[in-house]
């Protein structure tokens, strides 16, 4: 499956 | 990197930076909520378990390793700082912010972007954040009047997540594939909690009258 999004925010 | 999402952490920063000033340069937390503080110290720590092993750059780590740092600090310095904890006010800190923690978890457990350890704390991080003001703003409601510090620390903070909401709209317009409406609920919550701060705080600011927000 698609993978999460890296959470590139704080 | 957007310039919404900059004066958000841009704000996010003063008012750490703002609320160091006032219980180093008085040497009192008076006004400040200790359970508030420790809700943020344990929202950064569960949303950075990733610290050592995503790097994004040199600014997310330095910020992340500034908000996990000061957010520890204060809760030491009020506990345990021989002058500092003797101005902490027990008797008005009275939230019972466990009922957060609790609350929250759960949440997060039944709604996450992914089963993953990391998914269920970083939603866990983003809803406790949403709340973690409301001891704060309680304890303000009950001391009456706000000194300038403290007024100054939750305006900013409370401002930095307003600025999110407008770098989420910029980014959901401008990346094909951007979904974060766990952070865009929860930032709203968030700021609306600030909604009647903010106007006792304009209304004390444009009749240039002592902070007061009533009971």
């Amino acid at each position: 499956g698609q993978t999460a999004p890296v959470k590139d925010e704080l | 990197m957007n310039i919404f999402r900059f004066a958000g952490d841009m704000t996010h920063l003063i008012s750490i930076l703002v609320l160091l000033l006032k219980v180093y340069a008085t040497k009192s937390c008076s006004g400040i909520s200790l359970k508030t503080q420790e809700l943020y110290g344990i929202v950064f720590l569960a949303r950075y378990l990733d610290l050592f092993t995503d790097f994004i750059s040199v600014y997310n780590t330095v910020m992340k390793l500034v908000f996990i740092g000061s957010s520890l600090a204060i809760v030491w310095c009020m506990r345990f700082h021989r002058v500092v904890k003797r101005s902490y006010d027990r008797d008005v800190d009275t939230f019972r912010h466990y009922f957060l923690v609790g609350g929250c978890f759960l949440l997060a457990l039944f709604v996450h972007e992914k089963f993953s350890f990391r998914e269920v704390f970083w939603a866990f991080s983003i809803y406790l954040e949403a709340v973690a003001i409301l001891p704060q703003l309680i304890l303000l409601q009950r001391s009456g009047n706000v000194d300038n510090l403290t007024g100054q620390y939750v305006l900013f903070l409370g401002a930095y997540r307003g600025f999110y909401i407008l770098n989420w709209i910029y980014r959901y317009f401008t990346e094909d594939q951007f979904s974060r409406w766990i952070s865009c609920v929860s930032g709203l919550v968030q700021t609306a909690l600030y909604a009647d701060f903010f106007y006792y705080y304009f209304i004390s600011w444009k009749n240039n009258a002592k902070l007061k927000l009533p009971a």
